[in-house]
């Protein structure tokens, strides 16, 4: 609703055990293509305790009114195996109800990596004890998340919203056009920029490949996002034009031992721009999904 | 990029304080090993490949 594009996802409870949840979200055509996800929240209606068992959990258990709740993203490969990924955790209170939000990004571009987008998202929930131990409250018993048993109007289904920008508007472009000269209204472009070596006075001698190098740069301004977005996520800083993809630079040098100069090889890591991009700082660096 | 940017992570991947000071006389009659210059190319053909992902 605050985002350019949103869209919501009706989940379904597949599987409830007693404090195991496996949500089920179908997600096809859901982000749109050319389209950046910033964020995903999952959010989950925790239903009120009713007033009897918390006395009895007052009577029995007056330690901790705490339990957590963890959301794991799960993907059944392809030989049945499953693997699941930490998402997000937190403590909830068993004295609240209403709606509880998760950040399930993560959980999202790791779906994204799979590129399988018939498959549905699968998240884990469980409610377990605020920690374990002899002294340990058993309030996660109480926990109880809608709808289980569905309430008929779709009321307190899990919900997952998806906030996306549109790369279009809010990307780069690519390389810079080499006959328009770069502006302040320039959008975030990669441009070219040779280094030369042989031109460097500390290099000579001692530098002796290569005698320079395209490194190219980042160029350019980004589009920002709708002001509502931003007081949705402060922490977000302004979307700027930066390196997103790098290459190493092979070298070669030469470093006296023993009194003689002596060829050798190095490799300096992110000397070269592959690829510019339009982010913010402070936004997830998505984790590799490990094969 | 800037010149001091090379120059320090030149450095750091050698382990060095400051940049070494040659002779041009230290040089004239080196001459690259086949290894390391076989090296070097295989180290540019995989930074073609290989992408590391920034901030």
């Amino acid at each position: 609703r605050f985002s350019q594009n949103f869209r919501e996802v009706a989940g379904r409870f597949l599987v409830s055990q007693a404090s195991t949840h496996l949500l089920v979200f179908i997600m096809e055509q859901r982000l749109p293509p050319n389209s950046e996800l910033v964020q995903a929240v999952l959010r989950l209606f925790q239903e009120p305790v009713p007033q009897a068992a918390l006395r009895r959990h007052e009577r029995l258990s007056p330690r901790s009114d705490w339990a957590r709740v963890t959301v794991e993203w799960l993907q059944v490969r392809k030989d049945g195996s499953n693997r699941t990924a930490l998402i997000d955790s937190r403590l909830v209170s068993i004295r609240e109800s209403g709606w509880k939000a998760f950040d399930v990004t993560e959980a999202v571009n790791f779906w994204q990596q799979l590129s399988r987008p018939q498959e549905p998202l699968l998240l884990q929930v469980s409610v377990q004890r605020e920690h374990l131990g002899p002294l340990a409250s058993s309030a996660h018993k109480l926990v109880r998340l809608a709808s289980q048993e569905p309430l008929g109007n779709g009321q307190g289904e899990p919900q997952l919203e998806l906030h996306t920008l549109n790369l279009r508007d809010f990307g780069a472009q690519g390389n810079c056009d080499a006959e328009a000269p770069v502006t302040q209204g320039t959008r975030c472009c990669r441009q070219e920029m040779y280094i030369d070596l042989q031109g460097m006075k500390w290099a000579e001698n001692w530098v002796l490949e290569p005698p320079g190098f395209l490194a190219y740069e980042c160029v350019g301004t980004c589009q920002q996002p709708p002001e509502a977005l931003t007081f949705k996520w402060p922490f977000l800083g302004p979307r700027q034009c930066i390196a997103s993809e790098t290459t190493s630079l092979p070298m070669i040098v030469s470093i006296k031992e023993g009194g003689r100069p002596r060829p050798q090889v190095v490799s300096l890591p992110n000397m070269r721009v592959q690829k510019c991009s339009c982010a913010s700082d402070g936004a997830l660096v998505p984790r590799k999904l490990e094969p | 990029m800037t010149e001091e940017q090379i120059l320090g992570s030149l450095l750091q991947q050698l382990h060095l304080g400051e940049a070494p000071v040659l002779d041009k006389s230290d040089v004239e009659e080196l001459v690259t090993p086949a290894h390391v210059r076989a090296q070097y190319v295989a180290l540019l053909k995989r930074s073609h490949e290989v992408r590391s992902r920034g901030k």
